[in-house]
C-alpha cells in the first residue's frame, strides 16, 4: 500500500489519514473546509482544500492513480454518494466508505464501495456491551457464537489456579493469556493462580463466556 | 445495571440506548431534536425532547437516579461539558462521554466523566492499520507489545498444518483458534492443516505478528 487518499478530514478521515502516514503510506486528505486541511497539511504528504464532487478538481489531484480511496464525508450523504461513484467511475481500485445509517451504507455499497465502515455505531454497541458486563474490556467476534475476551479478575474467580477454577468445563472458555499491572503471560500454566485485578484473555462459546461475565459482576 | 439515560440520540448515543434496550436495560433517551426522539421512541423505555443543558428540566426527568448516564453530544463541546459537570454535581454514579478531540477528552475527564470515547478516532486508526494489513480482520491489543490478531490465511501459509507452521517458533504467535467457513475450531492440534481463506486466530508478540502479516501480504 504506497498512496492513499482520503476524502473529508472530519474526526474519523483525519484519523485515518494521519495513521496511514505515520505507517508510512503517502497520504493525500482533501476536505471543502481550510481549517481541516490546514489541521494536518504538517502531518500528511499532501493537504487539499477542494470540494470533491467538483469532477474536474478530482482528476487534476490524481486520485485515480491511488491504492486505496477513502470518503470519510459522514452526514453529507449526497455528497459521500456522489464521490463514491464518481470514484469508481475513475477506475480507483478500492473505495471504503463511511456511512451514517444502515440505509446508507446499503447504498454506498450498490453504488461501489468496497467497504462501509459506522465508526459510531459499532462502538456504540461496544460500549453498550462494556456497561452491561462492567468486567469486560474488550471483546472479537469470532464468529456469531464465539468470541475472544478480556476480562477482568473480580473476587469470584481470585485466589485460584487455573487448574482449580477449570474455566474449560464450566464455562466452554480457554484461557489464552493474562496479565499482571505490566506484565504480559502469553503462556499460562494449569497452576498458575490468578488474582482480582489481572486481566484475562479467554477464548471460547459465548453462551459460556456470557455465563461467566454475569458472575464477575 | 437496570437504569440507564443516554443524553444525545445521534449515531453514537442512538446506538448506545437500543443495544442497551435490547439486552435488557430500561434507557431513557434524551434529545433536544424532535425527529432523533422520535426515531428511537418506538423502542427505549422512555424517549423525551429536551435540552440538556437546562438543569431544571434534567433534575425534573429522574436522571440523577439512574445507574449511569451516557452524553453522547460530540460536536457541540460546551453542551458535552456543561452537561457533565451538572450531571457530577447531580451525584450521578458513573458517566460515559463521547470526546470529539484529545483535548476534549482531558476536559471531560477533569470534570468528572468516569470514561471517555473516542469513536470516530479509534475506528480511524483500525481502518488504517486493515488498509496497511488486508489480511487483518480484527485484532485486540493486550499490551503495548502483545496482541490478539484475527487474519486470513493467504498462499503463504496454506497447505501446511500447524506443526510444519511452527508459528509459535518463527513468529512468536499461538493459535488460538480458526474458522473454515462457518465452522470454528476452538482447540486447534499440531497436525491441523491450514487452507487459503481459513482464519486464523493469533496471540502474540507484536514484532512476530507484525513480521506475519507483512509476509501474508
Ligand atoms: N464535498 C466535499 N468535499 C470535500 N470534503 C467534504 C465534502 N463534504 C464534506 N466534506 C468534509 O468531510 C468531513 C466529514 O464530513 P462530516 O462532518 O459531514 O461527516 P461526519 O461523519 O460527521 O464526520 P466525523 O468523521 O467527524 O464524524 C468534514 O470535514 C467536511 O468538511
Ligand atoms: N444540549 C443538548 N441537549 C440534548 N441533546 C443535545 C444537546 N446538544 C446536542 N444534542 C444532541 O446530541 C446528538 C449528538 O450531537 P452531535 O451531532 O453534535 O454530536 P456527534 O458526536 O456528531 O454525533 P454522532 O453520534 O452522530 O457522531 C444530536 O442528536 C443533538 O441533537
Amino acid at each position: 500500500l504506497k498512496d492513499v487518499a482520503v476524502i473529508g478530514l472530519g474526526r474519523f478521515g483525519a484519523s485515518v489519514a494521519v495513521t496511514l502516514q505515520q505507517s508510512g503510506v503517502s497520504v493525500m486528505g482533501i476536505d471543502v473546509l481550510q481549517e481541516n486541511v490546514v489541521a494536518v497539511a504538517g502531518v500528511l504528504t499532501q493537504a487539499v482544500q477542494a470540494d470533491a464532487t467538483d469532477e474536474h478538481a478530482v482528476k487534476e489531484l490524481g486520485v485515480r492513480n491511488c491504492d486505496a480511496v477513502v470518503v470519510a464525508i459522514g452526514s453529507n450523504v449526497s455528497a459521500s454518494l456522489l464521490v463514491t461513484v464518481m470514484l469508481k467511475d475513475l477506475g480507483v481500485k478500492q473505495i471504503i466508505a463511511k456511512a451514517s445509517t444502515e440505509l446508507h451504507a446499503r447504498a454506498l455499497k450498490l453504488v461501489g464501495a468496497d467497504r462501509v465502515v459506522l465508526p459510531e455505531r459499532d462502538m456504540g454497541k461496544r460500549i453498550a456491551n462494556c456497561l452491561t458486563s462492567p468486567s469486560l474490556l474488550d471483546y472479537i467476534d469470532l464468529s456469531p457464537d464465539h468470541s475472544v475476551m478480556e476480562v477482568t479478575v473480580t473476587e469470584f474467580l481470585a485466589g485460584k489456579t487455573l487448574r482449580q477454577l477449570d474455566l474449560r468445563n464450566r464455562y466452554d472458555a480457554n484461557v489464552i493469556a493474562f496479565r499482571r499491572g505490566n506484565h504480559m503471560n502469553m503462556a499460562p500454566r494449569a497452576d498458575d493462580s490468578i488474582e482480582t485485578g489481572d486481566v484475562l484473555v479467554l477464548a471460547g462459546g459465548n453462551e459460556g463466556l456470557e455465563k461467566l461475565l454475569s458472575k464477575l459482576q
